[in-house]
């Protein structure tokens, strides 16, 4: 199984529809500073880690919605997976859902081959093709390796038992 | 519960302790268990012994040299929970020319197998790449700018 | 005790706004303070505007962006406190090409009238410096390997 | 004023005598990863800043005594200020003075132009030229601006008020 391509739909600084086809081996993504390249990281987490606590550095999941334009409420990732010429395509979506009391609101969306699932077929798929978010190193997670002290790092073997 | 975590931790202290020296052409390092009766009340311990110099604790050294044993660590748990692809992104930040080659030669031996996508800005990382995205930035949105060679690069970032 | 931070937080808020638009060659910055009342209550806001882009805040920008803003913050300490000289010790780690150029840049500038002492594995910052040193380590004792030229440096260490 | 030059005896990984010349304007510092740059960085910060926080990153100071061979109990720093013509040298030296229920004991000597001097009259030399442990960037600090809190980051400011 290999990471065919990622589509990406108002996703961060990612304001146009964006595909990105990979191919298998080793593929190198350059860039200067700020142009948004950490943002394809954080794009692949945000299908693979939907319950992870290393999920994207925007803290508010709306912040991730493309803020360049007035009237953008959604932002939406897919990846497709390629697997002995079978492809998988994941989708997640969050969509902007104001309340009275809560602007921040949202809905979050999950589909799989373009159907509607729930949360958690879509951690069924990943686990049985053993993808995570451990998948990825983002960028600063080697420092904190040395940073953090001798138990949180006892902590990550607790985690794969 | 325990004997889960002892199954994990042996086969991540052997990957690890194979790994660093791999990757770093010699030395060695071990993980050690504060307590190793409770393990879950004492903490995980990386010592590492650069070639040539004495077995220290992580912080006592350097910069890269902490980087390394760090890489080392992610590579281990990955080989024990190995998973389809791989997302690296700027793993060779604190590393001079030696060392971010022999990380850049340890993903590309590694890719036959296993795909990884790397995220870097060093010249020799770049180098080793069996393709190289551009991006970049225009009034505030980004693109991709396919399948580039390095002279191309050159212009978006002085390839560190 | 709260005049004299006023009298800091003031000067530094203006130096900072000024190198940051100076070191990156545009955009803006801005320190704010959480609690202007009590600023002891409070905390300290720094807000950047790389050029083209938005006004945020300093998590969501990107790692060198980040790193350029923190520059401008110690440039601007350094500007209200000013010290005969100064140690930097790799603070053009998470840049590219240009930026790395723009920080080595205001450093030799500042040069003039102040000594600056570099650490640093770039290429870039390496070729602004009037003197260049190298280091080297033979059997764990490390010695001074006097004033070199980059073309000596790139064995020592192939130079980001 | 500047740093003319810099003198170690059994500091960290310099095991040897060794004196860094240095000239006013601007020097770069280079070497292959575990060379020994930042431990130049860290002798500098040995004699600016007795007292301060951002203290040799070895903890225990008996840790700065060079460990590759066996009956070295001691470690020095001397730097050479120069000012009009007019030279002062500071020197601090650590020398290790084991006691039966802590290993770790240690005795610090000051000394200016080669004089036995106490830490104020240390302090007061550094204060009155404006040399601190605000002149050192240690390695990673551009890192730790922007990580640490807003309350962390104003007490930078506290300090200098
Ligand atoms: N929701 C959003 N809408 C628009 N732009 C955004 C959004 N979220 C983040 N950004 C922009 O994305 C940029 C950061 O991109 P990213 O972190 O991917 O940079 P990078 O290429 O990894 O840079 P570096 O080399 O410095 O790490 C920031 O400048 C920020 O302005
Ligand atoms: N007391 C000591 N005795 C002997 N060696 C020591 C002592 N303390 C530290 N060291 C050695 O110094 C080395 C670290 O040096 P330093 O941190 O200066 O490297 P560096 O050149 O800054 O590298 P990097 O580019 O990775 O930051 C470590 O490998 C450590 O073994
Ligand atoms: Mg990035
Ligand atoms: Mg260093």
């Amino acid at each position: 199984m290999y990471l065919r391509e990622v589509q990406l739909e108002n996703f961060k600084s990612f304001g146009k529809k964006v595909r990105i086809p990979f191919l298998p081996g080793f593929t190198a993504i350059t860039g200067p500073n700020g142009s948004g390249k950490s943002n394809i990281s954080d794009a692949i987490l945000f299908v693979l880690g939907p319950k992870s606590p290393k999920m994207i550095r925007a803290g508010r999941l709306t912040d991730l919605i493309y803020k360049g334009k007035k009237d953008v409420n959604y932002c939406k990732v897919s990846l497709v997976l390629e697997d002995e010429n079978e492809e998988i395509v994941l989708t997640r979506k969050v969509k902007r859902a104001p309340l009275p009391d809560n602007p921040d609101n949202y809905y979050s969306y999950f589909y799989i081959n373009n159907k509607a699932a729930s949360l958690s077929d879509f951690v069924h798929i990943l686990s049985s093709s053993n993808i995570s978010a451990n998948s990825i190193v983002q960028q600063g997670d080697v420092t904190a390796i040395v940073e953090m002290g001798d138990v949180p790092r006892r902590r990550i073997l607790d985690d794969i038992a | 519960k325990k004997d889960a975590f002892y199954t994990v931790y042996e086969a991540v202290k052997e990957n690890f302790e194979l790994i660093y020296t791999e990757l770093l052409g010699g030395g060695e390092a071990e993980l050690v268990l504060e307590n190793k009766e409770n393990p879950f009340e004492g903490g995980l311990i990386i010592k590492a012994r650069p070639k040539g110099k004495r077995i220290m604790r992580l912080n006592a050294l350097s910069g890269g040299e902490k980087s390394m044993a760090s890489l080392a660590f992610i590579f281990a748990i990955q080989a024990y929970d190995p998973s389809p692809f791989y997302i690296l992104d700027e793993v060779d930040m604190f590393l001079d020319g030696k060392n971010a080659e022999k990380v850049a030669d340890m993903i590309k031996e590694r890719s036959r197998n296993t795909q990884f996508i790397a995220i870097s800005l060093r010249r020799v990382t770049l180098n080793k790449a069996d393709h190289i995205y551009g991006v970049t930035m225009q009034e505030g949105i980004s693109t991709i700018v396919g399948n580039v060679n390095l002279s191309q690069v050159e212009e978006i970032v002085e390839v560190k």
